[in-house]
């Protein structure tokens, strides 16, 4: 049953972790910041698309709450290795 | 699957358990981990055997944080297990997080190993992780009943396409463990001393009722209620959560959100000011707050203003604006006040007299968006509450989008 998360940052910094994990997303700090935001949002379109959550790119409530979820620690994606 | 598809060469896989967790007996560990090896050999050729000694095939272990490979455990909750596909070294072997609680059950206290282990041996065999929802190698947890546990067809299909189907001789559960079907039922919470049903009635597992289809014409409920923004219909000991997150019904057992109560409830209602729903069952009723039963309970419903004669009730609905909560017995109601926790003056009154049109027994009550809705047999009766007026009759299962 969810409960709506509060903090933002404290929040980005968990999904970024999170892709990182399971999606294999790899920060690469660009000189553009935008771009950065881009390369993340791709991620969490794929993750959002594995669940079958809508696919919108942004890290809205439904997004996060799966991310807290207990799961699994092998990656989602296949570049597990 | 993984890249490259590895899988195990051969139908003969070792494996063996090289620690354990305080959190379970060492004989619960064993059995948890034969059932979910038992779970895949009945479904491909492979046999599994466990060796005590030396370099098995599958290597289980429990570790906390940092354990000599690339993928530091976190700590409570978050990543639970991981294992790596076939292959040597390494390869197959499955770690489970100890800074989790492990269970024998699914509580909410802690993570049931059955379905952990099973979920990482599925890796350990060559399965990477499923997007289909309920599948077992999904990557979130879902605590779900395991007595009588069956696999998704979508993780039949996976392992099948590595494997092949089980040869018929083979189909027999692993060499070193039969397994063994749960005898007893640890409820998540004790329930007090004061009521003789404490001992929930299914601790053997015969065969369920199935559950009916969801647009099962003559579909009815036991009780409805709502919960968190949701609304949980609940018949024997099924139930359908209609959710504002997703567009489709989710099927899930009481067991598996409340393990120590007993399925077929007579009513139910939530307080949502208070965060916490009732359940009514025989001459008992029960509070919980999302997944946790509070303590003291279950207290006898007398205890709530109902009188000795009244053995149960048939349905109870809550009223948000005027805090009243309307119990259903038989052809009448009564109202009771929840801000006094006490019944009021001049209950109970016939329910034909203020709820013109409705026939009774009422299975099942629900309060949403500022009605009743109150459910005989497989009829539903859209009330406005205020004015007590019948505004239009729909079916039981309307709210499956049938």
């Amino acid at each position: 049953f969810p409960v709506a998360p509060e903090k933002e940052k404290e929040d980005l910094q968990f999904a970024k972790k999170y892709l990182e994990s399971f999606y294999d997303f790899k920060e690469e700090k660009t000189l553009f910041r935008a771009k950065d935001l881009n390369q993340m949002s791709d991620k969490i379109r794929e993750m959002q698309s594995f669940f079958g959550l809508e696919v919108t790119g942004e890290l809205n409530h439904k997004t996060l709450d799966i991310m807290k979820q207990p799961r699994c620690g092998v990656p989602d994606v296949r570049s597990y290795s | 699957t993984f890249p490259h598809t590895p899988t195990w060469k051969k139908e003969d896989v070792t494996y063996r358990i090289l620690n354990y967790t305080p959190d379970m007996l060492q004989a619960d560990v064993e059995e948890a981990i034969a059932r979910a090896f038992q779970l895949w050999s009945s479904v491909t050729p492979l046999r599994f055997t466990r060796v005590y000694n030396g370099q098995a095939d599958i290597m289980i272990s429990f570790a906390s944080g940092f354990h000599n490979d690339f993928y530091s455990f976190d700590g409570p909750g978050g990543t639970l297990a991981h294992a790596y596909a076939p292959g040597s070294g390494i390869g197959g072997d499955a770690h489970f997080d100890e800074d989790e609680n492990w269970t024998k059950f699914t509580t909410y206290s802690g993570y049931n190993l059955f379905l952990v282990a099973a979920h990482e041996l599925g890796h350990s065999l060559g399965l990477s992780h499923s997007n289909v929802f309920g599948a077992l190698m999904y990557p979130t947890y879902m605590p779900v009943d395991t007595r009588d546990y069956q696999l998704h067809q979508d993780d039949i299909d996976g392992i099948q396409a590595l494997y092949g189907p089980p040869k018929e001789s083979s189909a027999l559960p692993t060499k070193a463990f039969p397994p063994q079907e749960p005898t007893e039922m640890i409820p998540a919470e004790a329930p007090t001393e004061t009521s003789p049903r404490e001992e929930p009635t299914e601790t053997t597992p015969s065969k369920p009722p199935q559950r009916p289809d969801d647009c099962d014409p003559h579909l009815t409920f036991d009780a409805i209620t709502t919960l968190r923004g949701e609304t949980l219909f609940f018949k024997d000991r099924y139930v359908w959560r209609k959710s504002p997150y997703f567009s489709e019904i989710e099927h899930d057992t009481i067991f598996s959100f409340w393990p120590s109560l007993i399925a077929g409830f007579d009513a139910a209602y939530e307080v949502d000011n208070k965060d916490r729903v009732l359940f009514f069952k025989d001459d008992q009723y029960w509070a919980v707050s999302g997944y946790s039963i509070e303590s003291g309970f279950p207290r006898p419903i007398q205890n709530l203003g109902f009188p000795t004669s009244v053995r149960k009730i048939d349905a109870a609905a809550h009223d948000q604006n005027t805090k009243r909560t309307y119990f259903f017995v038989g052809n009448k109601y009564w109202s009771f006040n929840e801000n006094t926790q006490s019944m009021e003056r001049g209950y109970p009154r016939k329910i034909a007299a203020d709820f013109q049109g409705i026939s009774h027994p009422v299975n099942a009550a629900l309060q949403k968006n500022g009605y009743f809705y109150i459910f005989h047999g497989s009829n539903q009766y859209e009330v406005d509450i205020k004015k007590k007026k019948l505004i239009r009759i729909m079916k039981s299962n309307s709210w499956f989008d049938c």
